[in-house]
């Protein structure tokens, strides 16, 4: 039952990372 | 078991393989992951993995201008709580905490927050079962899926659903993109693991 929330928290830091980077070189 | 083959790694490789390698522009790759729940043997797909790519074609993005000033300033303060939730301090001097959030990130993350239990939505009608192809603003928007009329909403114009040994994997895209075998082929390539 606890993999889903540490899938999400995964995802969720990967996601900002990728929008911080993304933002940065636009 | 295959399960210990398939890890977290391993998934985000496959979902960005995916979509980096398709022909068409697919706004996003989520793999929902399948678990057993209860001694009934009722099974829920859950958030397993994403991987947000975003519109290739900028001008085309439905910007800020489309939301209010204040449904916009509302998903700019869940992303502060959420960069803080994630980093552990509170001030982040982040600027692209404050860039516009686009529609299609923000069904992204309302997206790891669901779950569907028992065939339910697009991806719970795809487990067990063929894929689905929803291709068009009017067919999501008449979709028995609220997902799937909830991604219409958010700029969406397609939506797949395709089954594989553990769970289901969506694609989405602001595209108009027509049902073709070689994606679903390579999705049973990536994503089984079986043998």
């Amino acid at each position: 039952a606890s993999a889903v929330p540490q899938a999400r928290k995964a995802s969720l830091a990967r996601f900002l990372e990728k929008r911080k980077e993304r933002v940065m070189n636009s | 078991p295959s399960t210990s083959l398939f890890n977290q790694e391993t998934l985000q490789q496959r979902l960005q393989t995916l979509i980096e390698g398709a022909r068409e522009s697919w706004t996003y790759a989520i793999y929902w992951q399948s678990s057993v729940v209860d001694f009934s043997g009722a099974s829920t797909l859950g958030w397993g993995d994403g991987y947000y790519k975003g519109e290739e074609d900028k001008g085309k993005r439905k910007t800020a201008s489309s939301q209010s000033a204040a449904e916009q300033e509302h998903r700019k303060k869940v992303l502060r709580e959420l960069n803080s939730l994630i980093s552990g301090s509170s001030a982040s001097a982040d600027d692209a905490v404050d860039e516009e959030v686009t529609d299609t990130e923000w069904f992204f993350l309302v997206s790891m927050t669901q779950s569907f239990v028992n065939g339910s939505g697009l991806p719970g009608q795809a487990f067990n079962s063929v894929p689905i192809w929803v291709t068009g603003k009017e067919r999501l928007a008449g979709s028995s899926c609220e997902r799937a009329r909830q991604g219409q909403v958010f700029g969406l114009q397609t939506m797949v659903c395709i089954p594989s040994a553990s769970g289901v994997v969506e694609l989405g895209s602001t595209e108009l993109i027509f049902q073709n075998s070689d994606l679903v082929n390579k999705v049973r390539v990536l994503f089984n693991f079986n043998n």
